[in-house]
Order: structure tokens, then C-alpha cells, then sequence
């Protein structure tokens, strides 16, 4: 589960 | 405008000598996304280079429901995926998404209550991966 990329926890800036 | 972007970007993704309007394009797109997936010209994107503009971490969203609503307003002009859907008479979701644009959603950044309100009813992710994405909530 963890290679895939939509789970992972990634840095997003929201404005 | 947003139009002209969109069309500028696309058109120069390969051609070497155009680099600079591509990213110029590609900038202005990416600090007016809000009102670039709003257009007509957004949901005419090449499945790259939408994958390519929803995957950007600087990219000016309110949120990833922002982000999500964008991948499925494209997917719903997407022809391949529709055909993909006609074909075998199938509503699911997660087979139609083209892959590369799938992997922009960022799931563990919605919020637990909005995914639970607003994304899990799409069925997009398995079982297994919904008892992931909880555990990362949970903090586990």
C-alpha cells in the first residue's frame, strides 16, 4: 500500500 | 487569460525552443488554478499535462477537495476513459481514472470528515487502502 503515491503524505500548500 | 494559458501551455509542452512561454503559461496556471478549472480550456488538457499541474505541491488551491473536483471534472470529458467505461459496463471509478491523474490526489490531506462526506461515496479506494489512509489519520 505504500508505494502507492495517492496514499502518501505529501506536503501540499493551501492558500 | 486562463484560456490563452492553458492553450499556450499545451501547445509548447514539446517544443524546444518555446521553453520559456511554457513555463510562463505553466506558472500562470498553476497561481490561478481556481479559475484555470473553471475553463473549458482545463478539461481539454493532454491527460500529462494535467497530471503535471495537479501534481504540484505550489500549486493555488484552497484545499484537495479543489484538486479532486478538478481530476473528476476532467475525467468526465476524458474520451479514452469513457470509452473505457462504456465498454465494459462498468461505473467504477477507480478503473476509468487514467493512473498518472489519479496519483494527484493526495488522500491523506483531506480532511477525515470531508472524505468521509464527500470523497469515500466516489468508492475510488479499496478496503484495504481506505484502512490505510485511517491509520495515517489516527496517527499510527
Amino acid at each position: 500500500l505504500k508505494s502507492r503515491p495517492f496514499l502518501k503524505n505529501s506536503p501540499r500548500t493551501y492558500i | 487569460s486562463v484560456r490563452t494559458a492553458c492553450e499556450i501551455y499545451e501547445a509548447t509542452r514539446y517544443v524546444t525552443g518555446a521553453k520559456e512561454f511554457n513555463t510562463a503559461a505553466f506558472e500562470f496556471i498553476l497561481r490561478n488554478a481556481m479559475k484555470v478549472f473553471q475553463d473549458n480550456s482545463f478539461v481539454k488538457l493532454s491527460t500529462a499535462a494535467v497530471a503535471e499541474i495537479l501534481s504540484r505541491d505550489d500549486i493555488s488551491v484552497h484545499s484537495e477537495v479543489d484538486i479532486f473536483d478538478a481530476m473528476l471534472r476532467w475525467h468526465h470529458t476524458d474520451e479514452d476513459a469513457y470509452l473505457i467505461g462504456t465498454s465494459t459496463k462498468t461505473r467504477n471509478l477507480r478503473k476509468c481514472i487514467k493512473e498518472s491523474v489519479l496519483n494527484c490526489i493526495r488522500f491523506p490531506n483531506f480532511e477525515p470528515f470531508v472524505y468521509c462526506g464527500l470523497i469515500q461515496r466516489w468508492r475510488i479506494l479499496s478496503k484495504d487502502e481506505e484502512d490505510y489512509l485511517y491509520s495515517i489519520w489516527a496517527g499510527t
